[in-house]
């Protein structure tokens, strides 16, 4: 007799982890380290707070040869959150603020728990909270009940403020490789502050050492504005939510105010292809109204795309800035092109190339390719990422008379978005939707071009002093 | 103000459903249509019943120049699924019956759901379910309530059932790129088929043409058995679930009713270890106790490993008979190698090698690889997957004088195991756990040896009759 039943999303997940980046004592260190640094900035930035982030890495226990017990600590100026929601924000898997149409690091609502899961599963420690909120400071101690999904609060206190300090402290132990780990950390902050560098980042590693990332400037880029679906990105679930939530309005006012780029002109025109008035009550509307209204939306070519001012691009003089401090090179060319949208999702590819100086030619014969989406930096499965595709397989190299798997190059692609199509929930590589392939491919023909037409000129010049 | 919020799993999965292999409308028929073949499978291997399966695909409309509207009905004589769990079977995430510790080819409880969702959301039809179970025949018509992650029951009938049909009929409509996911279908049903070559399954296209794949034997290979977790595998979230459903239980009971391969000896010397007596019993064992429990079990090396006789390989015999049927090649090796574990996960791998006959060199350069997980045949994301790791990577081929790029050859790899560690949702590949990488390396170099040895004394009888 077959046993049917159902388990919790953190059931799920536990089960699963290998699907959350939690594949092995190396991977479980660095993917928990980065989901914590991703929630310190995101909260800095919505906020539009200059970052200041410290993280703490220290050794408490062996549990085998391979595994150290680590515990991590980290401490931001984020603003907080509100007590009422720190335990589901800690301890409720698929809970949390990122649920809006914003582009932010965060998504799922789940990484900062996954991290916290792996470290409970491995070490039976509990996750301790602390937050400063407005004029009070909250310290939770919580573990997860992974069956029913939900926060166990086993501590709970909370006093005055005088400081006024807003942000959010958290420590737990896990199982992992500190020292293979440690290196894959050290880059991934590296190359996070590379495009942030209004952040200051501090790593004290486990020897007490600090690695500072000292912020270069006070300059924040614009924030991201939450926007509405645009029609183009509509399915028959989404439409059916709007009207529920709407179903009061006329049709003419709920489609102009529950959509992005829908005037009322562009809306009286679709109402009057559907045959229905514009001064029709939502609720009324049938099943089959609404199916044919999503088809509408969907298949409408007169919208204009998405407005570019909602996304926050790094910025070709901070992208410029980044490279030269990270990388040293003797020449370079950045592209931050215009927006463009899939699915409905506005997006912005920038891209950049930076040749010679300090640069080596990779060492294995591989191009090597800093990936960002939303200004997180992918450090792993890039076989499959769409980035690695138009680097390997559509980029004609030979064209720019540049060969990235043997010269010294190295390749920075950015998308950001309100919604990057990740593969996979550890967010490690992004799916090659045509428009995005697209946008990446023509932004490196670009800078190659500049980069190759910089080379030539100074190959002619050298030619001339030899004469 | 933030916005908090939690999430059903449907509406997760719903918001990312890249993740799940629906990321355009070729993945998404192909990933459907997957997700029910594996379902049917299944439910015919579980119950040793020879399958016969029947996939009906037509096309009813045009979404657009790129999307069809497919109808997907698949129909098994697999046992059918009792009534009172037909609505959560086909209507709630992370709900099934294979959430135990045994060989399938589902285990997230969600695939099939996930085929409906996306032709719920993109086409707003009813799922139509038939199932014969036992004495009656019942039919529902089910939609999925995203938000609440609960199934709608619109309709429910039921009624005699006199040719006593035992099986499942699962009808609903999805957009699709028929024409470009049609060839990808047929590849996964005929590489299903190599590895099952006891099942009848045919394919009944948009044209009508039915294309067969008649079973070649009646013989059904061994079926797999469920298996208690090998203490190697446990964390203290296992243990702690264990304690709790045996709190009446003694300790020395406790270990040896609880775990695969702990006898009475093994958990005495376990226990006298740990300074615990046999007889205490297991609900007042304090929390400390139980970490000291999962780590003495994690790291003791007594026990024996895994019972191999649990899983379900191939076998050399059917896999030899089914590359043969389907690839025509010259000359074959295969070995199905012995039972190895990791993470006290139980597994066998199995490889084939291939070469000439009706084999051609591969087009693009690049090795070709079947690779089969748990008999499911894994046809996308291979850069990330163990096998092309071993295969592109690892593996030495000069030293067998072979060149699987250039050189008529095919290579078949077959994993099984309680546990695929797929790397996501999908199920497109598998991480490369180095237990498993080894025993696909050691496997290659097996077979690839006896074709070697077979070339060179070719070439050499040629070279004699030259002379
Ligand atoms: N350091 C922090 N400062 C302020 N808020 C935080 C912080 N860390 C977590 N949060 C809050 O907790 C919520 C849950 O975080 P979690 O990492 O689990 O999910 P997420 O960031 O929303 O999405 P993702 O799974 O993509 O990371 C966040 O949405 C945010 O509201
Ligand atoms: N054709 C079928 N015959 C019998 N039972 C079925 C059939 N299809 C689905 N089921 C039942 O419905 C359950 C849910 O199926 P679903 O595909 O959603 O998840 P799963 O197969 O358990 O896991 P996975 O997500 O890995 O496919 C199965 O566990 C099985 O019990
Ligand atoms: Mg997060
Ligand atoms: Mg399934």
């Amino acid at each position: 007799e077959e046993k049917f039943k159902e388990i919790s999303p953190a059931d799920f997940f536990y089960r699963n982890r290998d699907i959350a980046g939690f594949s092995n004592p190396v991977r479980a260190l660095y993917t928990a380290v980065r989901e914590l640094v991703e929630n310190s900035l995101d909260a800095c930035e919505t906020r539009g707070i200059l970052p200041d982030i410290i993280l703490f890495l220290t050794i408490e226990g062996q549990a085998d040869s391979e595994r150290n017990i680590v515990r991590i600590r980290i401490a931001d100026n984020g603003g907080g959150i509100p007590p009422e929601h720190i335990p589901n924000a800690f301890g409720k898997i698929l809970f949390g603020s990122k649920y809006t149409l914003i582009q932010s690091r965060g998504t799922f609502g789940l990484g900062g728990k996954m991290a916290y899961l792996y470290g409970q599963i491995t070490t039976n420690n509990p996750l301790e909270i602390t937050v400063g909120y407005r004029k009070r400071i909250y310290f939770f101690k919580i573990m997860i009940d992974i069956k029913k999904n939900a926060p166990i609060v086993l501590e709970r206190e909370e006093k005055s403020n005088p400081k006024k300090w807003n942000g959010t402290i958290v420590s737990f132990t896990l199982e992992g490789d500190y020292f293979r780990a440690f290196p894959k950390i050290l880059e991934y902050i590296k190359l996070s502050a590379l495009v942030a560098p209004y952040a200051n980042i501090t790593l004290v590693d486990a020897y007490g050492r600090l690695i500072r990332f000292s912020r270069s400037t006070g300059q924040m880029p614009n924030p991201p504005k939450e926007t509405l679906p645009h029609p183009h990105g509509v399915d028959v679930e989404m439409v059916k939510r709007l009207v529920e939530e709407n179903r009061k309005r006329s049709l003419i006012s709920f489609l102009t105010r529950s959509f992005h780029r829908v005037g009322k002109e562009t809306a009286s025109r679709i109402l009057e292809q559907l045959n229905l008035s514009p001064n029709t009550v939502v609720g009324e509307l049938g099943l089959d109204e609404i199916v044919r209204l999503t088809q509408a939306l969907k298949n409408y070519n007169g919208f204009l795309p998405p407005d570019a001012s909602i996304l926050s691009p790094i910025g070709e003089t901070l992208l410029k800035e980044g490279i030269k401090k990270e990388l040293e090179p003797e020449v370079l060319a950045v592209e931050s092109r215009k927006p463009q949208a899939y699915s409905g999702h506005p997006f912005i590819v920038e891209v950049g190339i930076a040749y010679g100086g300090k640069i080596t030619p990779p060492e294995d014969g591989n191009a090597i390719i800093y990936r960002y989406a939303n200004r997180i930096p992918l450090l792993y499965d890039e076989a499959n990422d769409v980035s690695y595709k138009v680097v390997n397989k559509l980029m004609n190299w030979k064209r720019y008379r540049m060969d990235p798997r043997t010269d010294p190059v190295r390749i920075i692609v950015h998308i950001c978005s309100t919604k990057i199509p990740y593969k996979t929930v550890g967010k490690e590589y992004v799916a090659d939707r045509p428009e995005i392939e697209r946008e990446i491919l023509n932004g490196l023909r670009n800078v190659s071009r500049e980069i190759s037409f910089y080379l030539s000129r100074k190959k002619s010049m050298e030619r001339e002093k030899r004469r």
